[in-house]
């Protein structure tokens, strides 16, 4: 997976990071300090389609090369994640209570073309 | 300023850092099931907030590896420490008031429950009994289940848990979010209830490990 750069338009994920305190949500939440949320952003070209290490899955990187050797201009691959992992979050609830709690596929490890 | 500041090339400014920011907000709520975010009632002392998350990571340590949690990875599962509030309304026995906040709408299934409670036992001749009350609506005075009994048999002062298994399935899967428990001690004549309630600094909490029960079944999309 590619980390966007300056120089690249196609595919990659991009690091975004939310410091509680900076939304004045530390108050509550207890840890983590923040919250990476990465996205994917870019181009997705026909000849990176289906790329292996950058498709979601080996049924999709054969369907998009039919698609590619039949020619047909029509159906495009997109960026999408190809990666995730959970975000565990220790926090206040209303009554005071710590809560405790992991939340699958929060943050985005890795993006590729579908 | 802005000028003095060397600036991040790539880190988003302006707008898209303020929609960034709220996208952060609306996700971690929707997936926490909040409608908001948590307005505090009360400040829990921070040394109590330390004391009882090592006790949540000393029962993690204990728990066996691949626990029930691998199997059903399906259902999120939240681990919750509740503060009690204590009131000595009908001496000798303690009451223990916890509030929850889940949504009325979801259907809980509780894996664990243990009462946490320092407890200074002078002699071995203590024991401990523990009720459910009913609904906090009759206060002190409701009728009763014996959750558990215990015979204090080391002397000295420190936490003791307590599980309150299975006898306490039936309130998560009730519709109340509010538990009191009624602390009932005979024995050396030490007034448990008495020392519980005067240590603000040892306050009693539950911890309860729950997972949501999703209505109907997922269906992954693919």
């Amino acid at each position: 997976s590619l980390r966007c750069s300056q120089n690249s338009n196609l595919c990659c994920r991009k690091d975004f990071y939310v410091d509680f305190r900076d939304i004045g949500w530390n108050d509550w939440i207890i840890k983590p300090e923040g919250y990476q949320i990465n996205y994917c952003v870019g181009q997705c070209p026909l000849h990176v389609a289906g790329s292996p290490g950058m498709a979601s899955s080996f049924h999709t990187a054969v369907f998009n090369l039919v698609k590619a050797n039949s020619g047909r201009a029509s159906g495009h691959s997109c960026c999408v994640p190809t990666r995730r992992r959970p975000l565990s979050v220790l926090y206040f609830d209303r009554n005071s209570n710590i809560v405790k709690t992991d939340i699958p596929d929060m943050i985005v490890d890795a993006c590729g073309c579908s | 300023a802005a000028a003095a500041e060397p600036r991040c090339p790539s880190c988003p400014a302006g707008p898209e850092r303020w929609l960034l920011e709220e996208v952060a907000k609306k996700q971690l709520l929707e997936k926490l099931r909040l409608r908001d975010r948590p307005r505090l009632a009360h400040a829990v002392p921070r040394a109590a907030v330390t004391r009882a998350l090592r006790r949540l990571q000393a029962g993690g340590a204990r728990r066996s590896p691949g626990g029930t949690g691998d199997e059903e990875e399906e259902e999120q599962s939240y681990e919750i420490i509740s503060f009690a509030e204590t009131d000595l309304t009908s001496p000798p026995t303690l009451g223990l008031q916890f509030h929850f906040s889940q949504a009325q709408d979801q259907d809980l299934r509780i894996l664990q429950a243990r009462l946490w409670l320092y407890l200074r036992v002078p002699r071995s001749s203590l024991t401990l009994r523990i009720f459910l009350a009913a609904q906090s609506g009759a206060g002190a005075g409701g009728n009763l289940t014996l959750l558990g009994e215990r015979r204090l048999s080391t002397t000295g002062s420190g936490w003791r848990s307590f599980p309150l298994l299975p006898a306490l399935q039936g309130f998560f899967s009730g519709q109340s979010r509010s538990l009191r428990l009624e602390l009932e001690s005979r024995g050396d004549g030490s007034d448990v209830a008495a020392q519980l309630n005067a240590s603000w600094s040892h306050q009693p909490f539950l911890v309860a490990k729950v997972k949501v029960r999703e209505p109907g079944h997922r269906v992954a999309k693919r």
